[in-house]
């Protein structure tokens, strides 16, 4: 038996907002500790992964580890049929074919109740190494999202560029080029919209705008991003997964990480 | 211009 209550299902819903058109389907991997998800896009250029902390839930139980899969767009698409301030409930029984989701307003009276059915998926699990990054920029997420956008009106890829002076980001097009710099800042104000870059040593890489801008669908979950660069592995773009209670108290419940393989010249 | 990596190439299947 598997059941995991949410008392925010908004946050489901960002979640699914976050990945469903970069994976189409995937599987959760149900454990005692929490759920998790990994999966590659179409093109195998990037990775998901998503986990969420079993303690995160107003209510988790897991008997017995359970892998769900499911197609995503089909879940978006009964996660819309919740209010933004429903809780939202995921129950699996062992061995089901489906898994049911129960909806209660807030007003106590009101329950829905969907079913959607699991697929056999073929899993292609990566291992991802624990790797220490020479470089971690830690952003507002509006800032990287705004930026993604921007520049992919200039070209295709983005160039990131660090040096001690801060982090540039450059796109070279037909039309021209463009670059936006950011150097450290920190206000004790608004700490939503502090800059933060941590360098051991200069690097440029150059990655595809078309996965980034997938991965800002990712903005609404958290006030900042973490991007993690080091020499020939993977760009790392990191948003918390946080819950907004009614009493404005923010809660982490668990992450979202996106894997890019850079692009590399001949 | 750049050509683009596959993820694979960094991380095995587990």
């Amino acid at each position: 038996m598997f059941e995991a209550k949410l008392d925010r299902g908004i946050v489901l819903k960002k979640i699914l907002d976050a990945i469903n058109q970069l994976v189409n389907e995937a599987s959760w991997e149900c454990t005692s500790s929490g759920m998790s998800l990994q999966a590659m896009d179409t093109s195998h250029v990037s990775l998901v992964a998503v986990n969420l902390n079993g303690d995160g839930f107003s209510k988790f139980r897991c008997d017995r580890n359970m892998v769900l899969g499911m197609n995503l767009v089909n879940l978006s698409k009964i996660l819309k049929c919740a209010g933004n301030d429903d809780k939202v409930t995921i129950k699996a029984a062992d061995g089901d074919d489906k898994i049911k989701l129960i909806f209660e307003a807030p007003n106590e009276y009101e329950v829905s109740q969907y079913e959607i059915k699991l697929m056999n998926l073929d899993a292609e699990y990566l291992g991802i190494p624990e790797t220490s990054y020479n470089v971690t920029v830690k952003m507002p997420a509006a800032k990287f999202q705004r930026i993604c956008r921007d520049l992919n009106q200039i070209g295709d890829a983005v160039t990131i560029s660090c040096t001690k002076s801060g982090v540039d980001f450059s796109a070279t097009g037909d039309l021209g080029n463009g670059s936006v710099s950011l150097s450290q800042n920190s206000s004790f104000d608004k700490p939503e919209d502090n800059v933060t870059i941590s360098m051991q040593e200069p690097l440029s890489q150059t990655f595809a705008l078309k996965y980034l801008n997938q991965f800002t669908k990712a903005t609404p979950l958290c006030s900042q991003v973490t991007l993690s660069l080091s020499p020939d592995v993977p760009l790392v773009v990191e948003y918390k997964i946080i819950e907004e209670n009614e009493e404005d108290s923010k809660n982490e419940i668990g992450h979202i990480r996106y894997y890019l393989a850079p692009k590399i010249d001949d | 211009s750049a050509n683009q990596t596959k993820i694979e190439h960094y991380y095995g299947l587990r």
